[in-house]
């Protein structure tokens, strides 16, 4: 076939001739998902009324929700071998990723390397990791609040006043602490994160997480600056990770797969503590 | 004392709703980014003499305390390690904070591809040596020698407990050699 596969007996992830993701076989099922970059392209309103405010700091706020997609052709390199299997995807010049599955995994791991974000062309850019499927999710999907209770999000909906929803993207932006996930009434794709980060699901079956911003213009809510990071006189690069799962929805007796996303954000984001030290002696020594 | 209090105190600037958001302004947060290296820098001399301490305690029969300087890498995240880089023996220990024993996959920023992993009790691990994704090898100031990622299995992470692993270079090259990509699809 020319499509990659990998992965292990409980998760499989195929890439297509594109070198994008396209499927997931995971407990028993195989749902349509794909992943990609986007980005929005920042409003930068004149900051004189309340209402059209740049994008900034304190603000999110697509242009028109103007959306670009990163690439339509991503390159891609395959390692193998007994411990994990990867994927080297570049997207573009500030966009790379790594998508692998450890050999005892029950999720996949995705990588993600953005920056420096270019700003040649004055437009501020908000980028997205953005994962699609067909799961039948109905407008509903669930945020966490803290990294404990899973909160219900209902898109353009408020559960306690008749919202009128001017910013139709960000208006449906929420916190997203640690995890982000929708279901229906058979599957079920949650998207654990290493940090705080903005997440919606615009359409049905679709998770969208913003990983990386620059802007060019200050919000006028009081920094005074655009975020506009900078490292070493260059745009700042960010480098994180997001941990895929997908599983059946159904609530089953001995395991769910929300009991094992919990184990698995509890051990990534308190990862052991790694300490180094030389060591002159031969390993038999060391014993 | 000193050391934890300063940390304690630079924790307390970090609650701050600027902090927090990072609606900062930029020197702000490199201040901010700053107190926090120098805070955490400050406190692993403290880990270091709880580790040797512990390492005292579990190993009686020894007859000199091994003074094992425990360096922590913070550049981990971009795949760069002075020590596991330039140094063709080190140990790695691992310190699970959690209340439960976990199995953890490790990736140590190495300059080759064929080291030897043993564990604590002289058992050697299976590895993998993964390259450097180019993009990270290529950042223009990430000035690291490091061309692979050494990956291997720690099992068993005792709950708020440690273990080391004893990593060397080893003459060897490995059966299934230099890793290199899969053969493109067409």
């Amino acid at each position: 076939s020319s499509y990659t596969v990998i992965g292990n007996n409980n998760i499989q992830l195929t890439f297509d001739t594109n070198g994008f993701l396209a499927e997931v076989t995971a407990d028993g099922m195989t749902r349509m998902i794909s992943q990609e970059f986007l980005y929005y392209e920042a409003a930068t309103g004149n900051n004189a009324e309340f209402l059209n405010r740049s994008s900034g700091a304190y603000i999110f706020r697509p242009d028109n929700n103007q959306i670009r997609f990163a690439t339509d052709e991503v390159t891609i390199e395959v390692y193998k071998g007994q411990l994990v299997q990867e994927v080297h995807q570049k997207f573009n010049d500030w966009i790379s990723q790594v998508v692998r599955v450890y050999k005892q995994s029950n999720h996949a791991e995705f990588e993600w390397l953005v920056g420096p974000i270019p700003i040649k062309d004055n437009i501020g850019k908000e980028v997205i990791s953005r994962f699609k499927s067909d799961i039948k999710s109905d407008g509903i999907f669930f945020t966490d609040s803290n990294g404990r209770e899973m909160l219900k999000r209902k898109r353009n909906h408020r559960e306690t006043w008749n919202v009128k929803i001017h910013e139709s993207v960000a208006g449906n932006y929420y916190p997203v602490t640690t995890k982000i996930a929708l279901e229906d009434t058979t599957a079920r794709m949650a998207i654990l994160t290493d940090r705080a980060q903005g997440g919606s699901s615009l359409e049905d079956g679709v998770l969208e997480l913003m990983v990386h911003r620059r802007l060019l213009h200050d919000d006028a809510f009081g920094v005074g600056e655009a975020l506009n990071e900078t490292e070493y006189g260059e745009g700042l690069i960010a480098r994180g990770k997001h941990h895929l799962f997908v599983g059946q929805s159904l609530q089953r007796p001995d395991v769910s797969l929300k009991a094992i996303e919990r184990l698995v954000q509890l051990e990534t984001l308190l990862p052991s503590w790694k300490f180094f030290s030389n060591v002159s002696y031969s390993s038999d020594q060391w014993l | 004392d000193p050391h934890l209090n300063f940390l304690r105190e630079t924790m307390g600037i970090m609650q701050h709703h600027d902090a927090v958001t990072g609606t900062e302004k930029q020197k702000v947060a490199l201040d901010y980014a700053k107190r926090m290296s120098v805070a955490l820098r400050a406190c692993s001399t403290n880990i270091r003499s709880v580790l040797n301490q512990l390492s005292i305690a579990s190993d009686r029969n020894s007859q000199e305390p091994s003074k094992f300087e425990f360096k922590t890498c913070t550049l981990l995240n971009i795949s760069s390690c002075a020590t596991s880089e330039l140094n063709k023996r080190f140990a790695l220990t691992l310190y699970n904070p959690l209340a439960h024993s976990v199995n953890e996959y490790v990736r140590v920023p190495v300059k080759d591809y064929n080291y030897v992993v043993i564990d604590p009790t002289g058992k050697v691990l299976p590895v993998q040596a993964v390259p450097v994704p180019k993009a990270v090898s290529n950042m223009k100031h990430r000035n690291s020698s490091a061309q692979y990622e050494l990956v291997f299995l720690a099992s068993s992470l005792p709950p708020v407990g440690y273990k080391t692993y004893y990593i060397e270079k080893s003459e060897t090259i490995p059966a299934i050699g230099k890793p290199s990509p899969s053969p493109k699809k067409t």
